[in-house]
């Protein structure tokens, strides 16, 4: 849309990149989880956060087994 | 317990959706276990209504964000018919909350628990078996990057701030992992899933955990 937006989308990718190696770094196994480019690469973490992680947690019951439970 | 539970193996569990650009996760995550539970209860596999939770459950913020406990609370409260998805179709927006006089199809919340099994996950694993997929509330900052596989570090319990549904759990292979089904659709992750190394509160993922009766 604009050069602004080319270069803060762009300053976005690198961030990413930079991250992606390090979150790499410890994905030792062939099971380990990988981390890289995807649809949300675009964003930056706050956006990221602002647009997807929007659940509100409420405290639980600590868990004392079934018969508490019941 | 078995080493490995799967609810996809009993068709019990709906496909992948996306909720695009709405912080509608919660309500994802509640109709999950709502569609599962009514499947397990023996009714037929239907989608629910997402829409309508973000609509009318006015205790939550819509697509500006929620909490699962109180979209439980609310569905209990009041005992409104969950419609079908196809009666009243996700916009991935806020709308006017409608009401359905004959629903045709769809489902009440009878009861619901939570707990926080934190430190306990085999009695978590328990649940889900005994009582099926659970709606549950994680740390997913580190997901943003997320291509597959097991995550077993970065994943902090500090920040709990989206909603996802545990489907089950693998523990045959040498790192047992949850199965977590998320709502950002099938092109992220393993298919729409999200694989969580079970037994250290990975992500918080046993903190703030729903289990639904129908």
């Amino acid at each position: 849309e604009g050069k602004g937006e080319f270069e803060s989308c762009n300053r976005c990718f690198q961030n990413a990149t930079e991250r992606h190696a390090y979150l790499n770094s410890f994905s030792t196994q062939p099971q380990s989880a990988k981390y890289g480019l995807n649809q949300f690469s675009s964003l930056s973490p706050e956006e990221f956060r602002d647009l997807y992680l929007r659940a509100i947690p409420e405290q639980a019951l600590p868990f004392f087994g079934s018969k508490t439970k019941e | 317990l078995p080493a490995k539970f799967d609810w996809r193996d009993r068709a019990v569990v709906a496909p992948v959706q996306n909720q695009q650009a709405c912080g509608s996760c919660w309500a994802f995550s509640v109709v999950g276990a709502m569609q599962a539970a009514k499947a397990i209860a023996g009714m037929p596999l239907e989608e629910l209504s997402v829409q309508q939770v973000i609509d009318c459950c006015f205790q939550n913020g819509g697509c500006n964000g929620g909490s699962p406990t109180k979209a439980l609370f609310w569905l209990q409260r009041t005992r409104i018919n969950l419609v079908p998805q196809s009666e009243y179709p996700y916009k991935a927006k806020n709308g006017m909350c409608h009401f359905f006089s004959h629903p045709k199809g769809g489902v009440a919340l009878r009861n619901f628990t939570t707990f926080d099994f934190s430190g306990q996950e085999e009695a978590m694993k328990a649940e889900l078996v005994e009582r099926g997929p659970l709606s549950a509330v994680v740390d997913a900052v580190s997901w943003q990057d997320y291509l597959g596989g097991i995550i077993q570090h970065h994943c902090s319990s500090r920040w709990p701030n989206h909603a996802v549904l545990v489907v089950g759990y693998d523990a045959t292979g040498e790192i047992p992992f949850w199965i977590v089904q998320n709502s950002w659709g099938t092109d992220w992750g393993n298919e729409g899933y999200v694989y969580v190394k079970l037994g250290s509160n990975l992500c918080g993922i046993a903190d703030s955990v729903a289990a639904v009766l129908v």
